[in-house]
């Protein structure tokens, strides 16, 4: 029954679900989503945690109802370009910002409503070649882009009517960088992830590239999804897409890796993969905090705690229909897991 | 992760490889 798709397996050790099935949001056109995202959205000082959903050719903003209710409340219409993802911006309300393009971002744009003249509008952020995007704390969003050979890394701050108030750059490296993540703990600081297999950090005020550190052959094209300094040491949470599986570690979806910053040397601290009886590869996922969730390609989505360093909740596919997408909600401990049929489970984690 | 594995660590890591790096 759909109700027991919809439900956590119960994983050895572990006494009660921490995963709690919500709600559910069903978009009636039947189209297929590309992305997930949860967004605040209100006025007049109001303001409520919205779900978004994106398929390729359009973006829908749902409001909750109660009980457990989600009613479509605006559906973006977008151009031939498909819509690839939806990129969360910290500290911003009433503003959907999205990547489109083929094989690779060609264009970021913001999606919102204008009180001026009570009306739902986009403008467009950038256009190029994208390499990665990631939506940082005040409004704003970084960037990688590559023209001719010159590789450019930019921020853009971003104001409520969907204009770029600002424009900086920061010193790019040789490689190309396709993932960036903050650093929880230095204000200032940020790393980034490139295409062999380095991590680098910038300092976001300055724009100085401070150092770049390799992370070793044994785990290539990993994709850096948290960073944080604590005593010293610069730790940066990475998935690894196409590591080879090893009988000390099976398939690691996620690894957390220690760097000193001084010497560029590392050390691993923690691995996550499946427990024993369930397989499947990591194919996509995100990390909040402590907590960690992918899509598998057993088309299950797996719960890691990352200071327990084990997995912690797993949701299983459907028989009629896998798990596709996984994100957390921009606000306390929510959990969007988006199905292949275009559905959204809203799961509450503790 | 012992100091001889990573070398020597410093709490100040970001204001010193930010003072030390090219403007």
């Amino acid at each position: 029954t759909e109700a027991e798709q919809l439900t956590p397996v119960l994983l050895d050790g572990l006494r009660e679900e921490n995963l709690q099935f919500i709600s559910k949001l069903k978009d009636s056109s039947g189209s297929c989503a590309v992305d997930v995202s949860s967004v605040w959205w209100g006025a007049a000082g109001y303001r409520e945690l919205c779900v978004v959903t994106a398929c390729e050719s359009s973006v829908s903003l749902w409001k909750p109802q109660a009980p457990d209710h989600w009613e479509k409340v605006y559906t973006w219409q977008l151009g031939e370009i498909p819509v690839i993802q939806i990129i969360p911006v910290p500290d911003t309300c009433n503003l959907v910002c999205i990547a489109l393009g083929n094989l690779e971002i060609g264009e970021i744009r913001l999606l919102l409503y204008s009180s001026e003249n009570d009306s739902f509008k986009q403008s467009l952020v950038k256009s190029g070649n994208i390499k990665a995007v990631l939506g940082l704390r005040d409004g704003k969003l970084i960037s990688s882009s590559r023209a001719m050979q010159e590789q450019q890394v930019e921020i853009v701050s971003l104001s409520e009517t969907g204009r770029c108030k600002d424009r900086q750059t920061l010193m790019p490296p040789e490689e190309t960088v396709l993932a960036f993540a903050e650093v929880e703990g230095v204000r200032d600081a940020l790393v980034g992830t490139t295409a062999v297999n380095s991590v680098v950090v910038w300092n976001l005020k300055t724009g100085q590239l401070l150092k770049k550190m390799h992370i070793g052959y044994s785990y290539p094209a990993s994709i850096c999804h948290r960073a944080y300094s604590d005593s010293g040491l610069l730790f940066v949470v990475l998935s690894h897409p196409h590591a080879k599986e090893s009988e000390l570690c099976g398939n690691p979806a996620f690894r957390v890796i220690a760097f000193n910053p001084k010497t560029a040397r590392s050390t691993g601290v923690m691995f996550s993969s499946l427990p024993p009886g369930h397989t499947g590869r990591y194919l996509e996922g995100e990390v909040k905090d402590a907590w960690a969730a992918a899509v598998l390609t057993s088309g299950a989505i797996a719960v890691w705690d990352l200071l327990l360093g084990c997995c912690t909740a797993l949701l299983p596919p459907g028989s009629d229909s896998r798990w596709t997408l996984v994100r957390w909600s921009a606000a306390g401990a929510g959990l969007l897991a988006g199905r292949a049929d275009g559905s959204v489970c809203v799961y509450r984690y503790a | 992760c012992s100091d001889s594995d990573l070398g020597p660590i410093s709490l100040d890591w970001f204001e010193e490889l930010s003072s030390e790096a090219p403007p």
